[in-house]
């Protein structure tokens, strides 16, 4: 039981992490509707060439974590 | 590459710069050094030429800080963003802030210096970030000797854009 609760408050964590990570570096533009969250996660794929998943997976959580500028990734 | 909506750039071709403070990292001359060298990688391939101001404000402040630094993007500590940079413009624009709280070298230990001022003096230009891997505006950092560095085709087609080819 503990051992769920560890996992789901982890994966709670990347995913908060994951949309502070897409509103800095990929930030919805005011005039795109509103991207579901598989779809903001395949733009930031695609942008460092990374497996399209629309997931959380290992390379885009590696990705993340990469020392880097401060600038948004789409220019906006 | 790409450049930022509506393609800022500044319409002269001299501009200034100014180092408002050092980080203790490194000695301030290795400082100096880096952000000319960091200019040169941009001002050999265009018409644009770069000169140090030591008082008032020039086109590009550079300045080294922590966390909340007066412009509404905090520095978040060691590691993830290491510096960020304006677009051309008037008041902030131009302007190149790198963190302190990382730990900048001139070798290839924690974050080279000249490498990431090269990259942000790209943003100071006009440059957006480039999704091309290996180019100098792609928003990752990498380690590359700056001895041999060069700058890649990606990067030199937008400054160029902007810019125009430096004369011969």
């Amino acid at each position: 039981f503990p051992a769920q609760l560890k996992l789901e408050s982890s994966s709670n964590r990347d995913l908060e992490d994951l949309k502070a990570y897409l509103d800095r570096f990929f930030p919805l533009l005011t005039k795109t509707p509103s991207l579901s969250l598989e779809d903001r996660i395949k733009e930031m794929q695609r942008f460092f060439h990374l497996t399209l998943t629309g997931k959380l997976n290992a390379e885009t959580k590696e990705t993340m974590k990469q020392p880097r500028c401060g600038i948004p990734d789409i220019a906006n | 590459y790409e450049t930022f909506p509506g393609n800022p750039r500044w319409r002269k071709r001299h501009l200034t710069y100014r180092i408002v403070n050092y980080t203790p990292d490194l000695p301030q001359k290795k400082v100096d050094d880096a952000i000319r060298r960091a200019f040169m990688v941009w001002s050999d391939v265009t018409p644009l030429k770069f000169q140090r101001v030591f008082k008032g404000h020039a086109d590009i402040m550079i300045q080294f800080a922590r966390g909340e630094h007066g412009d509404g993007y905090p520095f978040d500590g060691k590691g993830k963003t290491l510096a960020h940079a304006f677009a051309p413009g008037e008041g902030i624009g131009g302007d190149a802030h790198f963190d302190d709280a990382e730990r900048w070298s001139e070798y290839n230990q924690e974050v080279n210096l000249f490498l990431v001022a090269a990259h942000e003096f790209g943003h100071s230009l006009g440059l957006a970030h480039s999704n091309v891997q290996g180019a100098l505006m792609y928003p990752l950092y990498s380690y590359v000797n700056p001895a041999t560095f060069r700058l890649s085709e990606d990067d030199k087609r937008g400054i160029q854009k902007l810019y125009g080819r430096k004369s011969s």
